[in-house]
């Protein structure tokens, strides 16, 4: 042990172990999650290469490989606590990203919120036995954040009874979902649907994409990998051009909106239904940037701790360089950061289970809040990690530019949250909407509740205290 | 108008509420330049895009008050006084330094003086040295296995230069001393010059 970071452990004027169940929300949670933990770190099954030496093609491969065992893994172990499942992957991923990912991420969750009851007794045994391995195909190559603006058809046949899906332009071609490119059979297609000669807006469409025997595209399917992104080596985002496919009608996700058998449509009881899976995911990236953030600050100051440099006073030893002022200031602030973000992703949990509860009981008063504060919330704390991730790198000075500090890879990892699921910007007016609605009625008089009271409380006189 | 409100710099729930007053303020500001662009004929479409720099710092404000109002919150779930001492200083620390990113808002709406700001920039150094004795202790306590780390400068036994030089012989180029490249293309090109 080097006995700087020895004798920084020893100054410490609290127990790390008590705010580490805290973190975890219990001190049970925490033993439970450390168990689950070395169930991975002593499986020989989980060594392999290190990544940073592999081509992408055997990134990716290596990547399938520990996808599948993962999945066999985790039914052995009988872990079904989401929770644990959920530390499970983290670290059997390490610095992977699971080119299956969105088959649970995505795909299940979308066939559990938007399908009938009828409809997840056929896929979601079908997806949870990984027959059909599903990915979420929503962006296009010319339409992402802005979902109004999506080209792909979806056209009901009443004769036949099936939809047929088309990409009818260049720029509708679905580009980027994870595991599309290579990896899935299935995907949900998101669509415009038109049904007797009108378009009813976006719908979601079960889309079977590659054979399940030999896992060759299906007619009229072009399917394929986007080629090397920044980062994401071994994930094969894809494109998928849909040329006049047919689907039966019962592929259509009918939970909310219906198309009946002569294609009449009934609307679903709220058009933010759609974006439940986004809120989920967007409620999860808060949580995201909390670990990509405390992930750096602890390579970071660790390093800063062992790292000696320069010449604080003359004639003395090469001080530790985390005392320097400035190498605190880099740093210290990103670490109360790492915890907030922490806090609020906890937060935000707990927020989406309560709403998504009150929505199952037909109460979708708490959508509208959750779904802005869920699209600003996911913005705010990925500007700021993806910024802190680099201020870290940059405070390892060269030695964090090398693969092995493991902070490029944490970054091109997670760069991409201010882009994906919501462009940051977009994400932030959509917040906006709703902040200069709830305001409107404040002025009007109408009480606020929950988070946005605030705008009913008078504007105080603020009176800046004089020093 | 309600009593004045005066910020109290050292006080956490006294910075929530300067976060708070600074939301508002921006929300406010936004709605009323959407207002002003109607009054003067615009459409509504063209009355937001106007004003939409304006509507992102509303929203910036807005998560900004939230994550600070709910760091304080968990504050009061922390029964270790020790505990709760640490988080209580990160806690200040980073509602101080956004006060600071940020100061433009504050000094505008007229929440803090030219003079608070410097408080709070000295308040901040303080801080600083006041957390550097747990600075390892707090990163300990997030709980990464080096395992899931992947790192060689963040390894929990700090030994990285070891670890490092082990790293770096492992890469592929490093598998043949002489990497074939220099027969075909070095050895041929000396030979021509």
């Amino acid at each position: 042990m080097n006995p700087d970071i020895i004798r920084e452990r020893q100054n410490a004027t609290f127990n790390p172990e008590i705010l580490t169940n805290i973190l975890d929300d219990s001190e049970e949670k925490t033993r439970r999650r450390r168990e689950i933990e070395s169930l991975v770190i002593n499986d020989p099954d989980f060594q392999h290469e290190d990544l940073n030496f592999l081509s992408r093609s055997e990134r990716y491969d290596a990547a399938l490989k520990k996808s599948a065992q993962m999945i066999l893994k985790i039914r052995e172990h009988g872990i079904s606590d989401p929770d644990e499942i959920y530390s499970y992957k983290r670290v059997a991923r390490g610095i992977f990203q699971d080119p299956v990912g969105l088959h649970y991420v995505m795909f299940l969750p979308t066939l559990k919120s938007l399908g009938t009851v009828e409809q997840g007794k056929k896929w979601i045994p079908l997806a949870e036995s990984f027959r059909v391995l599903g990915t979420y195909a929503q962006t296009e190559m010319g339409h992402g954040t802005h979902i109004r603006g999506l080209e792909t058809t979806a056209t009901y046949h009443p004769a036949t009874q099936e939809f047929v899906l088309n990409s009818p332009t260049i720029s509708s071609i679905k580009w980027w979902p994870g595991g599309l490119g290579k990896t899935s059979n299935h995907a949900v297609v998101l669509a415009q649907l038109y049904t007797q000669g009108k378009c009813y807006g976006l719908h979601a469409f079960i889309t079977p994409i590659r054979c399940m025997k030999t896992h060759m595209p299906l007619p009229g399917v072009v399917v394929g990998d986007i080629g090397p992104k920044f980062g994401f080596d071994e994930v094969d985002n894809g494109y998928l051009k849909l040329e006049n496919v047919r689907i039966p009608r019962e592929n259509m996700l009918m939970k909310y909106a219906k198309v009946e058998l002569d294609g009449t449509y009934v609307k679903p009881p709220s058009d933010k239904l759609t974006y439940g899976t986004m809120v989920f995911i967007r409620s999860m990236i808060v949580g995201e940037s909390a670990q990509a953030l405390s992930k750096s600050c602890t390579i970071a100051i660790r390093y800063s701790s062992v790292r000696h440099q320069s010449e604080l006073r003359p004639g003395e030893p090469e001080p530790q360089i985390l005392d320097y002022q400035t190498q605190q200031y880099k740093l210290f602030p990103l670490l109360a950061t790492a915890y907030a973000f922490h806090f609020v992703g906890q937060y935000m949990k707990t927020t989406y289970l309560r709403i998504t509860g009150d929505i199952n009981e037909g109460d979708f008063s708490g959508m509208p809040e959750l779904h802005a504060l869920s699209a600003g919330l996911k913005a705010f704390t990925t500007w700021v990690a993806n910024a802190g991730i680099e201020m870290c790198r940059m405070a390892c000075g060269g030695h964090g530019y090398s693969r092995c500090s493991s902070l490029p890879d944490i970054y091109v990892t997670f760069t991409p949250t201010c882009t994906y699921e919501g462009e940051n910007t977009v994400m932030m007016l959509q917040t906006a909407r709703y902040l200069v609605k709830s305001y409107k009625q404040a002025w009007a008089g109408q009480q606020l509740n929950g988070i946005m009271s605030y705008l009913n409380e008078p504007q105080h006189t603020i009176q800046a205290q004089s020093v | 108008s309600s009593r004045p409100f005066v910020v109290n710099i050292n006080d956490l729930a006294s910075l929530v509420e300067a976060y708070k007053l600074r939301a508002a303020k921006l929300v406010e500001t936004a709605a009323k330049g959407i207002q002003l662009e109607l009054q003067h004929g615009k459409r509504n479409e063209d009355a937001w895009n106007n004003t939409s720099i304006d509507l992102v710092r509303a929203s910036d404000a807005h998560c900004h008050y939230v994550v600070v109002k709910l760091f304080a919150a968990k504050l009061s779930e922390i029964g270790d006084t020790d505990v709760h001492s640490v988080i209580s200083t990160l806690a200040l620390l980073y509602a101080l330094h956004g006060i600071a990113q940020n100061s433009g808002d504050f000094l505008q709406a007229g929440i803090l003086s030219v003079p608070q700001l410097s408080q709070i920039s000295q308040r901040l150094k303080g801080l600083l040295s006041e957390i550097r004795p747990n600075a390892v202790a707090l990163v300990d306590a997030f709980d990464y296995r080096d395992e899931m780390l992947n790192s060689v400068l963040g390894r929990y036994d700090g030994n990285v230069y070891e670890h490092m030089f082990e790293w770096a012989k492992k890469s592929p180029l490093n598998q043949t001393e002489v990497h074939e490249s220099f027969h075909k293309y070095l050895k041929p090109l000396r030979s021509k010059l």
